[in-house]
């Protein structure tokens, strides 16, 4: 289950409390995934007070202040999310799962999270195998609206570094040609790392949409085999 | 191939912070969980509680908890406005648990509510839980620790440890607890601020809150 909390002193109207605070999870704890189950109480709640100002009016969502505090939130909320991920049960790594240059927002969402509840996927970098062919399964059965999104001809799959090690991105497929002959030295050294990137460009667009995962450990299946008991 | 093992608790749980001002947090060990390990915990508004404002976003699972039905009617019934607490336990999730887990989760919001000086028809409090699905919310555990927590004048606090223990009264299978505290200028009138968030989550999670 998830439970958060975002505190604040600022004099936040209710409206701009809500919409603020819609604005800030669909950015960030809407798009983590440490085992694909959703509980039955996942709650994020705000609360705010005025206290830096009493005599300061209340940030409406037309006030000029109004964006830069929803960002602020936000930002803290990804931070927030991102350390729910790192924590997640038995996980060893942090793997952003990065879609872009997708036809439309939503699909590029619905692959990212696919990638990202994928078992298989989350098993591989466990095992730091540079399992390209699980990514593309995921991709393929993304429940999509449509397929404009996503052509077969025009996808190209990489790893990409966190750390400042060089080249910084392994191409694995390059406009849906499987490159064979992959550096699997540079493979395993790559997913060695704690934070790790899969970029997925469809080349079909210009919309991007980010997800944040982990691996799939033993760890995870001892903690949850007797949870209850 | 298999990676290390890593200290979480050391990376990522700061050691020191800046909280919002006007706030408070307490946290004890009301004996739900069984390793007498911190499971209750309330924040509270101590500004004027005519600016106290709250919104929140929940699960859309079909099958909610009890807590989540009485916060949502809450913000419902109160707009977000003069919401001035919220109470959390761990340990139980009160979930799945019919109508007397709706009658818990409603006498919890109830008895926090009076604690903070509301008459019968005011709702002043949000509630949580989380912890295991399926069973009832051991109410007389519960109801000990909020007479504990607010009629102890020392529970309360603001301080650095304050938040912290809140934040680790919230844990269930987590192995640290998650606390970030930002600070921001107003870009119109310079006035620093604070935005502190804390949460709670290892496993169950890919949540879709709306």
């Amino acid at each position: 289950t998830l439970l958060s909390y975002l505190i604040t002193d600022l004099p936040l109207s209710s409206s701009a409390a809500t919409s603020s605070l819609k604005y800030a999870v669909d950015r960030s704890f809407n798009c983590i995934s440490v085992d694909g189950d959703m509980s039955t109480n996942d709650t994020l709640c705000m609360l705010s007070n005025g206290a830096i100002d009493n005599q300061m009016e209340d940030i409406t969502e037309d006030s000029e202040l109004y964006d830069e505090i929803k960002l602020n939130i936000t930002s803290v909320a990804q931070d927030l999310a991102k350390l729910v991920v790192r924590d997640g049960e038995g996980s060893t790594k942090f793997v952003t799962v990065k879609v872009i240059n997708s036809e439309n927002y939503a699909d590029a969402r619905t692959i990212a999270e696919s990638i990202s509840n994928s078992m298989l996927v989350k098993t591989a970098l466990y095992g730091q195998d540079a399992n390209w062919g699980r990514i593309l399964c995921a991709i393929g059965y993304a429940k999509l609206n449509d397929m404009r999104a996503l052509d077969a001809d025009k996808i190209s799959v990489s790893f990409v570094t966190t750390d400042n090690s060089e080249p910084k991105e392994l191409k694995l497929v390059i406009n849906g040609v499987p490159q064979l002959n992959l550096d699997e030295e540079r493979a395993s050294q790559m997913l060695a790392l704690e934070d790790l990137e899969v970029l997925v460009d469809l080349n079909t667009g210009t919309e991007t949409a980010q997800f944040w995962t982990c691996d799939l450990t033993h760890e995870y299946v001892t903690i949850n085999g007797d949870y209850r008991t | 191939q298999k990676a290390k093992p890593l200290d979480k608790y050391a990376r990522f749980v700061p050691t020191h912070a800046t909280f919002p001002l006007g706030f408070e947090t307490a946290s004890i060990s009301a004996g739900i969980k069984k390793n007498n390990a911190l499971d209750l915990g309330v924040i509270r508004n101590v500004n004027d509680p005519k600016r106290a404002r709250a919104a929140a976003v929940f699960t859309t699972n079909k099958f909610q908890a009890a807590p989540v039905t009485v916060s949502r009617n809450v913000l419902q019934h109160t707009k977000g406005e003069g919401v001035i607490a919220t109470i959390v336990n761990s340990g139980c999730a009160n979930s799945v648990t019919g109508d007397q887990g709706q009658e818990d989760a409603e006498k919890t919001v109830d008895l926090v509510s009076k604690h903070l000086g509301s008459d019968s028809s005011e709702n002043l409090s949000l509630v949580m839980s989380t912890g295991v699905i399926g069973q009832r919310l051991p109410m007389d555990k519960l109801e000990n620790g909020i007479e504990k927590i607010f009629n102890d004048k020392k529970a309360f606090g603001s301080d650095f440890n304050s938040w912290l223990n809140f934040a680790k009264s919230i844990c269930t299978t987590d192995t640290f607890p998650k606390i970030i505290s930002k600070q921001f200028k107003l870009s119109t009138t310079g006035q620093t601020y604070t935005i502190t968030g804390i949460a709670k989550g290892a496993g169950m999670i890919c949540p879709n809150m709306a």
